[in-house]
């Protein structure tokens, strides 16, 4: 599903020059739980912003379902990400004039073929899955930091993606909450065949992980395949 | 050093009430590490955003070295937190045009009465401590999570404040950082006798509080005494 080869990205800020990616060669099968991990300032949110389509990198090639997403320009990445992909931002990235239920409701607005009918059901029980269902009117400043994120995750989803993106998206949730999270994304790989990368310094999400990658200063220091996949 | 006396916090957005607080009366003492755990939404960051004098309480006394800081106009609690207190926000709030060394430099400039020199020492040294040196010149928007994070902090301990803040100070943090930045909390306290009060859902932060409190739907449902003060 997913493949980088020799993938690079530096970042230039006046005289300095950061290299955030060194080299990244993977290939990542469709259908598994893949996790991320490594000190902050690692490279993680970088790479998963190259594999979801929001960043090109600097050398290499990105591929996500044989196509070399980095040729794209800025229209076709935006189309491939909403039909194709879902993100959880570190951030949130929540759109402060929209509601809860808005927020989540967006991708999918995106994606013309749905009545309204089955898009109010989609939201809400996304909604009612992260436990912010009583939340939905109210805007993403009136929310706590755990709220936004669970907004945040239920907006990844909502299109049913073939492929989840999330950049530490437990870091905000106390322990129930995150494993509520954490079952979701189960229920939608065993159901719908869903792929999730996480980036994440979460030990609950590394022990759900199937492979996980360990990052150090852009490079990509270690691999471990710890489940048999059902 | 902090007293709470039957404190009430309610929102209003449109036609739903939020019972964010519902009576809450605590009493913390000084040079201590005091942790609030709690599921999402229970209330933790109100809580903080209260006793660090960013808000008011809709009912009840918020005291803060004796003084009623309810009472204050907003002149007055900006001056009052600039003098006394440090906070390290749950979004990390970084002041988007200034370098990662202009904002911790920042809560300096306010206390007129420290030179250039001590100033950039303290600035540098805290800088180290954190691991962010390398990247005082890069801006907010060119660092990581985990880096903001670690920035925030730092701003939040430069004026050796004699009260910090800290709203999920490790959320976005490895373990080895997290513990960096627990270890430079432990020092202050030992060496300045800085009192820390902490709202998170880190388990390596609740491990080394003193006093724990637990929060519920707005009320504190928990208080366990962990260690003997040193
Ligand atoms: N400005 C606001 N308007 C309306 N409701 C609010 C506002 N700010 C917070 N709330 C609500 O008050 C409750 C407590 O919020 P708070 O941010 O204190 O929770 P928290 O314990 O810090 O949660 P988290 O662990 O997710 O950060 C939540 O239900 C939240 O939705
Ligand atoms: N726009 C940018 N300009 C310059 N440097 C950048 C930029 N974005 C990221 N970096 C640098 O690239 C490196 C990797 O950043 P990245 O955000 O991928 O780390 P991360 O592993 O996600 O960290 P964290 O765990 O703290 O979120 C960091 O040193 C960071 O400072
Ligand atoms: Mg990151
Ligand atoms: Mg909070």
């Amino acid at each position: 599903l997913i493949r980088l080869e020799n993938v690079r990205k530096i970042y230039q800020t006046g005289e300095v020059t950061v290299q955030a990616l060194k080299g990244i060669n993977l290939d990542i099968q469709k259908k598994s739980f893949v996790s991320f991990i490594g000190p902050s300032g690692s490279g993680k949110s970088t790479l998963l912003n190259l594999i979801g389509c929001l960043d090109k990198p600097t050398e290499g090639k990105v591929f996500v379902n044989n196509v070399e997403v980095g040729l794209f320009n800025r229209a076709e990445s935006a189309a491939f990400r909403g039909k194709n992909l879902g993100f959880v931002f570190q951030n949130f990235n929540l759109i402060p004039v929209l509601t809860v239920y808005e927020n989540v409701e967006y991708p999918l607005l995106m994606l013309d073929h749905l009545p309204l009918k089955e898009r109010n059901d989609r939201v809400l029980r996304l909604l009612e899955k992260v436990g912010m269902t009583d939340q939905k009117k109210k805007y993403p400043n009136q929310i706590s930091g755990g709220q936004k994120q669970r907004v945040a995750v239920a907006r990844a989803l909502v299109t049913n993606p073939q492929l989840v993106l999330a950049d530490e998206p437990t870091a905000n949730l106390d322990h129930a909450t995150a494993f509520k999270v954490i079952n979701i994304m189960q229920e939608m790989t065993n159901e719908f065949g869903t792929t999730f990368i996480f980036s994440t310094h979460d030990p609950k999400i590394v022990g759900e992980a199937e492979i996980i990658y360990t990052l150090e200063d852009g490079a990509i220091v270690n691999s471990e395949i710890k489940k048999e996949k059902k």
